[in-house]
């Protein structure tokens, strides 16, 4: 089972997170 | 302890409309309420039973009450988790029963499979985001994020993901070798297939995600009665 608390890192140019908002 | 934090109340108080009962709720509307993002198995499970009502409308789409025309997804706000588990995307303008295009909508238009998974894909990371910083990211589990990854077509060009994950060694496996088969995802099917290759049981997937989502929508809909009970 997944724990409800997830990690946050720094986001990273090359992240998914970056490549998403240039959608 | 989902309900933490001194948004939480307030945002759910005034998150559904109307007081009676409910057979849906929208993303959004399940985002507000927590005040928090989904988890990674919501994330699996949403993908899943979306792609499956889509899968099901375009194959016979006069047979399906909750009809889901092919067209981009632009928000939360147009995916609807039902009480019975099963996720589609709300009537858009111009759909069978609803009011034509105007000023101020969202724009609709017919679009291929192919587009309407990505902007799945990018509704679904970003209710994985909800609530985070521009410069913060979610740490998320190399299955999820390759799954996002091809659906919102922001693959690498050598078909490689960025590995910031530090702890991916240790649950990379030949199970996982097996999922990165699908390097393309053309159709509602191949998500679906990423999506049941992520359980135990791939032929459990059917049950297992409907029961993630219907679970999703009884316990946003009691952490409500709570809230508006103690408000």
């Amino acid at each position: 089972k997944e724990k409800s608390l997830y990690k946050i890192k720094p986001k990273h140019d090359s992240g998914i997170k970056a490549k998403i908002s240039m959608k | 302890s989902s309900a933490s934090g001194s948004g939480a109340p307030a945002a759910a108080a005034g998150g559904l409309d109307g007081g009676g009962p409910r057979d849906s709720l929208s993303l959004e509307e399940i985002l507000r309420l927590y005040n928090q993002p989904i988890n990674e198995e919501q994330a699996w499970a949403v993908c899943y039973q979306c792609c499956g009502s889509l899968r099901a409308a375009a194959r016979d789409p006069r047979s399906r009450p909750r009809r889901a025309p092919r067209r981009r997804l632009e928000a939360p706000a147009q995916i609807r988790v039902w009480k019975d588990g099963t996720v589609t995307l709300a009537p858009g303008p111009g759909d069978p029963g609803e009011p034509p295009p105007g000023a101020g909508t969202l724009g609709y238009s017919h679009c291929t499979e192919t587009e309407v998974i990505e902007s799945l894909g990018i509704i679904i990371y970003k209710a994985l985001d909800y609530g985070l910083k521009e410069n913060e990211e979610r740490e998320l589990s190399p299955p999820l994020e390759q799954l996002i990854d091809h659906m919102a077509n922001t693959v690498e060009a050598d078909g490689s993901n960025d590995e910031g994950y530090e702890a991916a060694d240790e649950v990379i496996d030949e199970e996982d070798d097996e999922k990165r088969k699908i390097s393309i995802i053309r159709s509602y099917k191949d998500v679906m297939k990423l999506c049941a290759a992520h359980l135990p049981t791939q032929s459990e997937a059917p049950n297992h995600y409907q029961a993630v989502c219907r679970a999703l929508f009884a316990e946003t809909m009691e952490l409500h009665t709570f809230l508006s009970k103690i408000k």
